[in-house]
Order: C-alpha cells, then structure tokens, then sequence
C-alpha cells in the first residue's frame, strides 16, 4: 500500500516560517525604496514536490511596513512595525521559492502595498494625521526647507535628496507637515555647495553613504522647523549572489 | 454475498464517538497574526 502522502503543511509550522523568513528577507533585499517590510502573517503554502529533497513552495503573505527605511543597516528583528494608528501600510506578496535539500532559495516573487483606508483609521483615531500625497505641494516645501536648512548648519559632506519616503499633515490643533526622506552623501563639503550645488554628485556605491531625515514643519500658530538626519556610514553592499531565472516585480 | 449497506446508516455505525471537549484542530492556513490585522 502506497505510503500515505504527508499532511499538507500548516502555515505556522517551522519550514513555513522558515521560508516566510526566507521570502521577506529577498523582498526587503531587493526593494529600493520605502520601508523594510515584516511579515504580519502568512497567508497560504503549497508545497509541490519536485522529487526527493526537491520542493517548489508557493506562499501568500501578509506583510507590515516597519519603521526602517529601506537602506537602513538595521535588522529587521529591530524594527518597529508601523501601527493601526500611524497609518500602517500592507503589502501582499506571493512566492515561489525552491527547497533544495533543506536549502532555500527565491524563484520569483511579486508584492502590492497600499495604505489602510483613511476611514478605517478616523473611525478610531479621528485626530490622527492620515499619510500624505508624497508630491503634496507642502510636503515638497517642507523637504526643500529641511535639507537645505541641515545642509546649511551641517559640517560634513552636502546630502542630496534620494527620495520622500512618508509624509503626513495636520490640520489640528496645530498645521504641521511630517516628512520622513532618505539622503545620499555627495562628494561636496557642505561649504563647497554653496559656491557650486550642481557640481555635488552621491558618493559612487564603493564610498554611498545614505542616510534618513525627518523634518516637522509647523505652520500655524507659529513657524518652526526641525529637521534631524541620520547617515548610516559605508555599508558594504551585501553579496549579491544572482538566483537561477529569478523574477521579481 | 456481501451487501452494500447504506452510506447513512454505515456513517452511523462507523461515526467514531468524539470525546467530551473534543476540540477540532485549527485549520492549517491561514496562520496567525504576528502584529495586527488591517
């Protein structure tokens, strides 16, 4: 009589969490922009043999942004999730990766992100700030206003602008516009800039030195802002090793 | 001569007693939520 097949796999057994782990820490090492992702949980596994010690494996996950920005050097075991009320953000990943003799590898793998719905979070925050367009006019003002207000106190090399990675304003009590950006060191001192800008190019990848800034510019009842950034140093880029016909979009 | 008894009727005679506080298994999928369900 024919052995039994084995049980179909549960979702939180440990070879799915293993390949969840595996699945998330592609994602996050192949995206470049925005925030790290975590997995919220996993959705679905199809395990589909391919022969002995030879497995293809289809996820469905269910992922949370955290609060680390994409190029930031921290692991992803430290980074905090965004919550519920901080207009937290999803993304829904499927996978394929192959397993072979207990060592996994990424295939392919395709996400979609999206905030929660603004209602959702008024229905229990009213107060709380939503996210902003990131080309909302005054979110571009405020980032404009913070780098060159740091790149004008700064001793160090001038930073450029990579990209705006969240934003949020407030209407009440006070109108205040939160920009989070990432920032790439250029081969200008900050004294250099001012004669020439355009002149200041980011640092080749050998020297990239990136960096993450958040600005709070308040508008009304009175004008403030403060900008704090934060560079990582050089990190030495993580070995890529290429993956046979892997997809990832 | 064998007799097909009735699916019902064998289902009856074959349903295994479930103990007291029987509590069927969690389904395998999908699993749990590690942070908060949006």
């Amino acid at each position: 009589v024919p052995a039994a097949p084995p049980a179909p796999l549960g979702c939180d057994d440990p070879e799915s969490v293993a390949a969840a782990e595996a699945a998330v820490n592609y994602i996050n090492a192949n995206s470049h922009h925005g925030f790290k992702f975590t997995i919220n949980r996993i959705g679905d596994i199809r395990v589909v043999p391919q022969g002995p010690n030879n497995d293809i494996i289809f996820l469905e996950l269910d992922l949370l942004e955290t609060k680390c920005p994409i190029l930031s050097p921290t692991p992803l075991a430290n980074c905090t999730v965004r919550s519920f009320a901080e207009h937290a953000v999803e993304g829904d990943c499927d996978v394929k990766l192959q397993k072979v003799n207990g060592t996994l590898s990424v295939l392919a793998s395709k996400c979609n992100s999206h905030a929660d719905s603004g209602e959702d979070i008024r229905k229990l925050c009213p107060d709380c700030p939503l996210l902003a367009k990131l080309n909302n006019t005054e979110v571009l003002e405020t980032v404009a206003a913070a780098l060159n207000a740091y790149n004008s106190k700064t001793t160090d090399s001038y930073l450029r602008l990579l990209e705006i990675g969240r934003a949020k304003i407030q209407y009440h009590p006070a109108h205040t516009v939160v920009a989070e950006f990432a920032v790439g060191a250029t081969n200008c001192s900050a004294e250099e800039a001012k004669a020439n800008a355009g002149a200041c190019q980011l640092l080749p990848e050998d020297q990239s030195n990136f960096g993450f800034c958040t600005a709070v510019m308040v508008k009304r009842p009175s004008q403030d802002l403060q900008v704090d950034c934060q560079l990582y140093g050089h990190q030495v880029p993580a070995p890529h090793v290429p993956l046979p016909s892997q997809d990832t979009s | 001569s064998v007799a097909k008894r009735a699916v019902a009727e064998a289902a009856q005679h074959d349903k295994v007693p479930r103990p007291v506080g029987f509590v069927p298994p969690p389904p395998p999928c999908p699993g749990k939520i590690r942070h908060f369900d949006i």
